[in-house]
Parts: C-alpha cells; structure tokens; sequence
C-alpha cells in the first residue's frame, strides 16, 4: 500500500515537526538548518521526496512525503511558486507518458501526489494574496487540505475566529479543496457524519510535537511551556489525530481515487486536447 | 517630550497589539481587519503615524507610532520595501528643507522616526532574507531594535537558540541595529551593567496581550490558553515589560540623540555631498 502526500508552507511553520509527529519517528532531523555562513538564499525550493515506512496497527503503508523548504521566503516568491506546481505537473507527464507506450515500463513508479497539506501561518486574520493565488493553481491539479501550523499560537476563541475567517475566503475566492465527499443517497448515517464532522473541522488544527514524556504507562507526545504543556493528541488542544487518522487510514482510499479518476483524467484531457 | 516610532513586520505578528500593550489603551482597535469582499491586495504599505498621549508615572509623553501594515504580505514585496524606505527620507529632507529656510516655519513639526521595532517571525530557524536585506538598508538610516514577535510560540530551549541565532545574524550580515552604548570610561558601574543586561537580551521577545483580568489587586495582562496563562508583564515569560522601560523612559533621550547627532547627519552629509 503506496501513498504520497506534498508539505507545503513558508520556512519554520513547523512542516518537518509535523512528519516526524505523524510518522511518530525522526523524517527530517532537527539539527539540519545549515548556518549563516553556509545559507545561501537560493530563489528556488528544493523538492525532495522522502520514503517511510509506517506500521499503523498491522498495515504497512509506504508513504513519499515531498517537503517544500524555502517556499514563500523569498522577497520575490514567483520563482518557487512554479515550482512546486511544475513538480505535481511532472508527475502526472510520467503516467501520461507510460500510459501511451507501446513496451510497459516494468521499473514505472507512479508518484503522483495523492495529497497537499498547505500551511496557513496563525497570523489571526485571514488568507493572505499568497496563499490564496497558490492554493487556487494547485486545487485542480491536487487533493488540498487546508491546515492552521503551529496551532499552540492561537487562543481557543481566535481559532475560532481565524478557522471562520478562512472558511470565508477558501468560498470567496473559490478555492477548490478536498471536501470529505459523500453521497446523501448512497452512504450510511455514521459515513455521512463522520465526513460532515471532517468536514467541519477546515483548516485542521495542527500542532508537531517537540518532546515525549512518559506518564504512567502513557505516552505524552507535547510541546512544554512555562505556563503549561500543549498535548498533540488531545482533541481538546487541536485536529492532529483526526487529521492523521483522515490522511492515513480512513480517507487514503478516496484521496488515491479521486487523484486518479479526477485529478489525473482532468489534466490528460487538457494536455491531450491542445 | 515627544518620541516616535515606527513599527515594521508582516500582517499578524502582533504588531497592532503590541502598540496597544505599550500604550495600555486601544490605540489600533482590535476589529478593524477587512472582510473578504472589502481586502484589496494592494501592493502598497499604507504609512499612517498615529499619535498617543501617555502618561509615566506623572511624565507626559506625546508618542507618535508609525504602523506599517502589509509589510513581507505580497508575492512580491519590493515595492512596500522601498515605501518605507522612502517613509524614513522623507522626513530627514523636511527637516533639511526646514534647517535651510532664512524665514522659518513656526509649525514646523520634525517627525523623523528615532526607533524602528522590527518584528521577526518566531519561525525557530534563522533570519530571513526579507529581514536581512530590510535591515541591512534600514539600519544606517534609523535606530533598529530587532524583536522576535510572538514568543509564545517558542518553548524556553527553543527561544534560546533562535536568540542565539539571530544574534549570529546580524553579526554575519553586518546588520547596524541600536547597542544600547556605554562608554567604559565615563559611565558608572550601574549604567554599564544595565546596558550590558540590556544588550544580552536581543532580540527582546514580545507578547502581546489579548486580555487583562483582575486576581486581589493585581491586574495581569495576558493570553489565555487551555494549556495554561501567558503573562505578558511576567520577565520570566518575555521581554516586555524590559524593552518598554528602555524604549520610553530609561533610553529615550539616548534614542532621540543618535537620531538627531549621527543618523540625521550622516543623511544630511550623503544628501548634500552629491
Ligand atoms: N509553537 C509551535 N512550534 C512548533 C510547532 N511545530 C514545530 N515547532 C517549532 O518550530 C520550529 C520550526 O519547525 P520546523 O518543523 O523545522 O519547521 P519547517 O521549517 O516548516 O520544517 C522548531 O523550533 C519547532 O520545534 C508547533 O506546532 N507549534
Ligand atoms: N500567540 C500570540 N498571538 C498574538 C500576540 N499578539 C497578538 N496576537 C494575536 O495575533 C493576531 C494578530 O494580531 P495583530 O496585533 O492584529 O497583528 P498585526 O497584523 O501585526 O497588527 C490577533 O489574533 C492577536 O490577538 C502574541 O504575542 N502572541
């Protein structure tokens, strides 16, 4: 079982954290931001897919995560931007171009991206020109999950607010996203509410855990404070858990469908018809 | 006795509410954030000084506080760069224009700017090259203290190593930012301690408060998670209370000095030399 999913955010929104916690080990090591005298403050981003190997309760899932450092960084930020979208293209371009041949490739790896996770910064007002330019060009051509990074920054009445406000936008600007589909006529009562529930929750919530502490027989993945200790698995702290249990188990299927029915067949169409 | 102050860093690091903490008032109403149908992604900062009458412990102070909105939003962010830029000359050249003048102009009111606050991310990795090249063009022109905006979102190790880091930065990039100068000679032991104390805490970490309750007789501004109470006035939580000492009464006149003795004279000799 295969599954590929694209982090993209402005550098230190807590994306590396973020793999590491959801694949509960070390991805992307903590101590690898180069210093002053080796950064250099390239106009591009470097897009490079990882493999991990995940065990989630005896199924084995091998997830390519693409992390998009740099993005959004720049004072100019056009050169990234295409990017990134040039890399989603590319994928599909290689299915594209195994499907019409004649001798099948039998080393083919199909890697397109199943799955987008944009990183809204919490700035508490709403999307900026940025966000919403990227997020449109990459909606056709991706499955977008919308999420809030470093959630711990945003007090429980502005989350509210700022997850009210994006909603507003991701609608005003017509911005396509996933949605947790489901059919009123074809799905049963506990498939609609659970998607409708999923639903609700856009932009997820989202905090990486920065330590693990044992309680007990417990173990208490969390981020500690002076005045307090956020826990990442607590729904009452933010969406980590459902957002991971969607990603990796029960949506896997329908985002991996939707990529090839939908997604994929849309761009053919429109490469082929030009 | 007036000040000013100008306020520089992208939408929603706090900068609004910053002011309103320094001043202890509404002086940026919290509301004022534009809906969807009214938000113009302008390419412009809007530069508009606003001005407050505070009063320290019985010392009347007019404060002029120049917020900059807008700043690092865009995909590409050179032409609000250069805005502020320009913001800064313009008021050097009035004051030369009125310096040259045979016939004096009574209403004449000198509104160069003698601290810029300059609002760095909390991204826990390093400077970014919009904040270098920014204060890199900045820093000869006015008195630069680098902050790093909401701190919360740093736990104690990370807020420690991000200080370190920017420190190494502005070293590396030659960034001019104000000293808070002593003169080993001539200064007394206190005034050297505190400025040395004063010098070891930047880039100060500000937080800015979301609410004020009342425990006895005690009023505690701050910011209210589920996890715990951020004090903004608590130096064990940040910066705060230390940087609005130094900024409106202990180094005020040492502020207005630089700007008026090296700043503006360093403008004037460029200026009059070509
Ligand atoms: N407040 C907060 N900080 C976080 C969170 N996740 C990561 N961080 C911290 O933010 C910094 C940057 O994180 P990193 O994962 O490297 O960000 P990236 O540049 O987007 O990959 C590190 O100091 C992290 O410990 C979070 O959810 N909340
Ligand atoms: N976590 C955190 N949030 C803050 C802080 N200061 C302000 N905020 C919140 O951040 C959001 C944007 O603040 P605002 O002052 O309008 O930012 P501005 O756009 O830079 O003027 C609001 O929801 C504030 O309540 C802070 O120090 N820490």
């Amino acid at each position: 079982l295969n599954f590929s999913i694209m982090i993209v955010g402005a550098s230190g929104l807590g994306k590396s954290t973020f793999v590491n916690t959801l694949c509960d080990g070390v991805v992307f090591p903590k101590k690898d931001y180069p210093s002053s005298d080796k950064l250099t403050f390239e106009k591009t981003v470097v897009i490079t897919p990882v493999n991990v190997e995940l065990d989630l309760d005896g199924v084995k899932l091998s997830l390519s995560v693409v992390d998009t450092p740099g993005f959004g960084d720049n004072i100019n930020n056009e050169a990234c931007f295409n990017q990134i979208i040039a890399y989603i293209d590319k994928q599909f371009d290689d299915v594209l171009g195994e499907e019409s041949r004649i001798k099948r490739n039998p080393k083919f790896i199909d890697n397109r991206v199943h799955a987008c996770l944009y990183f809204i910064p919490p700035t508490g007002h709403a999307l900026r020109e940025l966000d919403i330019e990227f997020m449109r060009k990459l909606g056709p051509k991706v499955n977008i999950i919308p999420v809030i990074a470093k959630a711990d920054t945003l007090s429980p009445q502005e989350l509210i607010d700022f997850k009210k406000r994006v909603v507003e936008d991701l609608s005003y600007y017509k911005i396509p996203t996933y949605s947790f589909p489901y059919d009123e006529e074809e799905d049963d009562e506990e498939t609609i509410e659970e998607n409708q529930h999923l639903r609700s929750l856009i932009p997820f919530s989202i905090i990486g855990a920065d330590e693990t502490i044992t309680e007990g027989n417990r173990r208490i993945r969390c981020r500690q404070y002076q005045w307090g200790r956020v826990e990442v698995d607590n729904p009452l702290h933010c969406d980590f858990d459902t957002l991971r249990h969607a990603l990796l188990i029960s949506h896997l299927n329908d985002l991996k469908e939707i990529t090839n029915d939908v997604l994929y067949e849309n761009y053919r169409t429109e490469k082929l018809s030009h």
